[in-house]
């Protein structure tokens, strides 16, 4: 009934153009815009190798080496279904038959929920993919970006910068990898745009005001390093589908850590579901 | 010790290999079953804990099992599906109160009560098509329920959902409830 889908509750407003691009968060109780330039599913091509450790190693279980930096997008266009109730507003963003995404927005929240599906990734091309999903903002971030230590520590990372040793160069992408194993940020001075993850993924900030992460992959060489085994999936007829989620923050740096730290002990200690079938009325029951 | 075989487990798959998924593919299907097995072992740890914490008054009432889905990330809950009535317990393991959205998948409308008798405010609607496209996927919900739990500090609420009629539903959608698709 509308041109443009809008998500918005008292602190959050998310609005998709009416071809399915994010195109901002607002974090309405602070007033802070986060313009999103581009957000979606890429892959990365996994270099073939010839399964040796030395310079032809190839994209693997152990190793991520794609043979392009620049990562294609899955698909060309989208669709967007948009659904708004007093519980949830929704945006089910359809990208092509092996990747989607719904954006929630509960009521009340003030973090969004990104629920992504991946796969089975087509391998019919006889091409290895590495599935990524990036958000890319106009936050200055100056080359920094932060990914915390097996959910304890969160250390600054500098692209292209290690801060014991002189670092040359040579795998831009892979070479700026790191894990996320609960959480990812970037930020300038008054504003940070953090994601938590649920579960350990990896990723990087490729670019000033991008984060990007690693959710699915499947790949057709062995990297050397001992498995032995493409990360193929041949077990399964078509591959795996993959079901995650990421809950976005938008926030100043100064309380982001009051957001992100409740919301990722939220999400470790999460309440535990159990269902049962009693053959009793409500009122035998209760 | 029921829960040895879980934490067991549990113990084996904090290798790099199993976190990150890269360990050889007969060794993926062994953390597999070796946590499933864990899994269905703990339940019982479960259903003795709410043994206790859902005293009956009448002892001659046998013990209505606890049972986990685990497949609700794809609205899957197989067991609940086309049941005129059944529970859904939810524990808070945080030392605090705690808002929870809950998603719940059926094949038809239920009325939601929580253990006062007052009826939970619940929306009905359908689940995606990138959901129902899942491979593997089993299940012949067409829509879920969602609603919101208030649950205490260390503690549980138990919702009990019954039957509204026993119409299968469609992919119908509430008036109150807007979509918009391009």
């Amino acid at each position: 009934k509308d041109d443009k889908c809008i998500l918005q509750n008292e602190y959050l407003r998310v609005e998709f153009d009416c071809q399915g691009n994010l195109n901002k968060i607002i974090n309405l109780k602070k007033n802070i815009v986060v313009p999103f330039t581009a957000q979606g599913f890429y892959w990365y091509t996994s270099f073939a190798g010839n399964n040796s450790r030395a310079e032809f190693q190839a994209s693997g279980a152990y190793i991520f080496r794609p043979n392009s930096s620049d990562p294609q997008p899955v698909s060309t266009k989208r669709s967007i279904t948009c659904i708004k109730t007093a519980t949830v507003q929704s945006a089910i963003i359809v990208f092509n038959d092996w990747t989607s995404q719904e954006i929630n927005l509960y009521d009340n929240a003030n973090i969004l929920e990104v629920e992504w599906t991946v796969g089975p990734i087509p391998i019919d091309d006889n091409i290895g993919k590495e599935i990524i999903l990036r958000y890319d903002t106009d936050i200055k971030s100056q080359s920094k970006f932060y990914t915390d230590a097996n959910g304890r520590e969160v250390l600054e990372r500098i692209r292209d910068y290690r801060p014991t040793w002189n670092y040359s160069k040579v795998e831009s992408v892979s070479g700026n990898y790191y894990p996320i194993n609960s959480r990812i940020w970037i930020k300038e001075p008054n504003r940070q745009f953090t994601i938590l993850t649920d579960r350990s993924e990896g990723g990087s900030s490729i670019y000033d005001g991008s984060i990007e992460i690693m959710v699915h992959r499947r790949t057709f060489y062995d990297d050397a390093l001992g498995v032995d085994e493409p990360l193929n999936e041949t077990a399964f007829d078509d591959g795996l589908v993959v079901r995650g989620r990421h809950f976005l923050i938008i926030e100043s740096p100064a309380s982001s850590a009051l957001y992100h730290r409740v919301g990722s002990q939220q999400l470790y200690m999460h309440p535990l579901a159990t269902y049962a079938l009693p053959q009793l009325s409500y009122v035998n029951y209760s | 010790n029921s829960i040895f075989r879980l934490s067991e487990a549990m113990g084996v798959v904090q290798h790099h290999d199993a976190v990150s998924g890269t360990e050889k593919q007969e060794v993926a299907f062994d953390y597999a079953m070796r946590l499933a097995e864990g899994i269905d072992a703990a339940v019982d740890v479960i259903n003795k804990a709410y043994d206790k914490l859902l005293p009956k008054d009448n002892q001659s009432l046998p013990n209505v099992p606890q049972f986990l889905c685990q497949l609700t990330n794809i609205s899957e809950c197989l067991p609940i599906e086309g049941q005129d009535r059944f529970t859904l317990t939810l524990w808070n393991p945080t030392g605090h109160t705690i808002s929870h959205h809950v998603r719940v998948p059926v094949t038809k409308n239920y009325t939601i009560l929580d253990s006062t008798g007052h009826v939970i405010l619940a929306d009905l609607i359908p689940i995606s098509e990138p959901t129902k496209k899942i491979p593997g996927r089993k299940s012949f919900a067409m829509n879920q329920l969602i609603f919101k739990a208030i649950l205490p500090a260390l503690g549980f609420n138990t919702y009990y959902f019954e039957v509204k009629n026993n119409t299968l539903l469609t992919n119908k959608i509430n008036d109150e409830q807007e979509i918009i698709i391009t």
